[in-house]
């Protein structure tokens, strides 16, 4: 199947928090995300990796819009002793890069390129989620615009479709 | 907005790679997923959460067909004094389950549930990676055709969807 790139989105408009050092067992991710529903967030990405293998304990990150994230923060924070994690580490203003398309399930060649174009431009690239229609980044919220143009580039995309900005 | 959980896929079909304690420096992903890449290796979900802070190491996560798992895990083998990996951490079969629906943007009280359905039945959440029409995690294969079975009942989806198993 063809991997078709149709476009780059950029997202100025959110927050990240990360839940470090959770045990890695059933219920973890169930309890934190029932704190943060309770409090009445609204969440975009959840990425988690597999656990570090000497400890046993996983992080749990998730972007959010930033108008929600002191109530998230607030709501992780006093729920800490249940929640048994080790800290929160906090990103206010992140840049969110996507490119959209279709079939990027066979997309290591699209992924190369899109790390590549980034890597030339020297962003660095915080975490990585994708999906067969999206493959997403978060960077420094100051370089984000600059990804965006060499992205555009990389996948050919100058002149023909606008990068889909959210405020 | 709504959410709208339609169904539930189950995939067993596929392995996972995570290339382990990389330096989170521009270039890293660009350089392993031209690896890949080049060993002609499809790819379906990437994760990399944020590095750790004392030793500013992060780990990359792949799931591909496992078809393509002896030829990717060879490729970066022989690739690992220039990508400076610790280690690959390799699960040869795992279980993918996947929530798919609409809206999910606004989705912690889905997220909670799905979560909440997996621990009650003692289903270990390996990773977790999301978009707005797609909430995946990885499991143990053993586990998540029962881990299926009550995601479909915790949203109400038993009698109407069938679940969507691939090979
Ligand atoms: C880390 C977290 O995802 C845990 N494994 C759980 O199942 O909830
Ligand atoms: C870890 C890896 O993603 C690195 N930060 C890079 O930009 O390539």
């Amino acid at each position: 199947e063809e991997s078709v790139v149709a476009g780059v989105a950029v997202d100025k408009g959110q927050s990240k928090i990360t839940v470090v050092g959770v045990p890695d067992v059933p219920g973890t991710a169930a309890q934190i995300f029932t704190v943060v529903a309770k409090a009445d967030v609204n969440i975009d990405m959840i990425v988690q990796n597999i656990a570090a293998s000497k400890t046993n304990l996983s992080d749990i990150s998730f972007t959010l819009p930033a108008d929600d994230f002191k109530k998230a923060v607030a709501a992780l924070e006093s729920a800490k002793a249940t929640l048994g994690f080790d800290s929160l580490q906090l990103d206010e203003k992140i840049g969110k890069l996507s490119i959209v398309g279709s079939g990027m399930k066979t997309h290591s060649g699209v992924s190369a390129t899109l790390f590549g174009a980034l890597a030339k431009a020297g962003v660095n690239i915080e975490m990585i989620s994708t999906s067969e229609i999206r493959i997403s980044v978060v960077t420094n919220i100051d370089q984000v615009d600059e990804a965006a143009k060499v992205v555009h580039t990389a996948f050919g995309l100058d002149g023909e479709a606008e990068a889909v900005v959210y405020a």
